[in-house]
């Protein structure tokens, strides 16, 4: 329920002074998501696929990763999104290492690397933030992840 | 960068002391509308000149990066049960990067508009532009991150918007010999991909974790087609509710193995 505690801090007048927040006097109280944007979403594009081949042409890093235990947007969806993307194989599928522990498994491919993180679920950081601090500074590194 | 001080952040209510430093407040990226979106930077832990910069997106659509990206995953704190205090979270990605938490788009948390009917017609394609928008000024006002390494991470719907702001990063920095915005690469997690084969993977996990029955998967598959334009049938919608309904039990669905928050 660790959601509910940002309702409480954030809505605290000290804390919004701190953060120079609020300053207009918005007239609702902070939420960590808002209702009225989610039931009034207009434009949304169906695929994000096209974009990933754009951006993997003009040579950006990209990586995409995926809690195991999430069933919202669970690891089968990611890879089955991916693999229509059809990308060359780099370095072939492997189980990477959390300290002594499988962190998750990966593969490399031209353009894009994916990765599962174990035992996490959709904020991965909060269920397994060393494995996503792992994951992280590997991403920045531009290194694969360690196989051992 | 006279605002740049003005925003910066003595302390908040709570926190221990810490070496690095914070800034907050807000960009202006529509002045007819009144649109403006609040960030949060916390700079990294250890020689933050030299690390790069992070923006963080979390998704929703509608949700805060303060509340989670900041607060619950990425950030350098943890808010304790009462709301009364922070802690600090000792694998922050502040120790490898300068953290940028931007609340978007406008009437997301603290983020705002003046104009009530932009929470009626927001979509993609407004928060994309805002949000290069914000970036572009947010430099002006952080000159000291202008040409620094930049990256992107975003997590569920922000499989959206990440790659999306990439795109308007990437075609505004064509213009430029020495773009200011040096986009390197972006990091998305459990990210919103493709409607059509993302459903047909939900799905398929939902069966592989025994979570639903032999016969609602083969009614799901039976009745469901999951391409977007023709919208789901009566029988899919009512395969899917029951699935989730009678079979998934009381779980915490972004947590398969967690109890659902009462």
């Amino acid at each position: 329920c660790t959601e509910n505690y940002a309702e409480k801090y954030y809505n605290r007048p000290d804390v919004q002074k701190a953060l120079h927040a609020n300053v207009t006097g918005i007239p609702y109280k902070w939420t960590a998501c808002s209702d009225v944007l989610i039931k009034n979403w207009k434009d949304s594009e169906d695929s994000m696929l096209p974009t990933y081949k754009e951006l993997i042409a003009a040579g950006l890093r990209i990586w995409v990763f995926s809690g195991d235990t999430d069933s919202v947007v669970p690891v089968t969806a990611t890879r089955f999104s991916l693999s229509h993307l059809n990308l060359p194989i780099k370095t072939k599928w492997y189980p990477w290492y959390s300290g002594n522990q499988v962190g998750g498994w990966t593969e490399v491919y031209e353009g894009l690397t994916f990765a599962t993180v174990r035992s996490a679920g959709h904020e991965v950081p909060l269920l397994q933030p060393q494995r996503a601090f792992i994951l992280f500074r590997s991403f920045l590194a531009g290194k694969e992840l360690p196989k051992s | 960068p006279k605002q740049q001080l003005l925003d910066k952040v003595s302390a908040l209510p709570g926190q221990p002391p810490v070496r690095f430093s914070q800034f907050s407040g807000y960009v202006t990226v529509n002045e007819k509308h009144g649109r403006a979106l609040f960030y949060w930077l916390t700079e990294a832990s250890d020689l933050p000149h030299n690390k790069p910069l992070l923006l963080w997106l979390n998704g929703g659509p509608g949700c805060s990066s303060v509340a989670y990206g900041a607060s619950e995953e990425i950030g350098p704190f943890r808010i304790n049960r009462t709301g009364s205090s922070l802690y600090l979270n000792k694998y922050s990605w502040n120790a490898e990067a300068n953290l940028l938490f931007l609340e978007s788009p406008a009437g997301v948390g603290f983020s705002y508009t003046n104009t009530s009917s932009d929470l009626k017609d927001t979509g993609d394609n407004r928060t994309a532009e805002d949000a290069l928008i914000f970036l572009i000024r947010w430099m002006a006002r952080f000159p000291q991150y202008k040409y620094r390494d930049f990256y992107i991470a975003g997590e569920s719907y922000a499989g959206h918007y990440v790659p999306q702001l990439a795109k308007r990063i990437h075609n505004y920095n064509k213009a430029y010999s020495r773009p200011i915005i040096n986009l390197k690469g972006f990091i998305v997690g459990n990210a919103v991909t493709d409607n059509h084969y993302d459903n047909i993977g939900t799905v398929t996990f939902w069966w592989t974790h025994a979570m639903i029955s032999d016969r609602t998967y083969k009614s799901i598959l039976k009745y469901c087609n999951f391409s977007e334009e023709e919208g789901q049938s009566d029988k899919c919608d009512e395969a899917v509710n029951y699935a989730i309904n009678n079979e998934f039990g009381d779980i915490d669905q972004y947590s398969i193995y967690t109890a659902a928050c009462k």
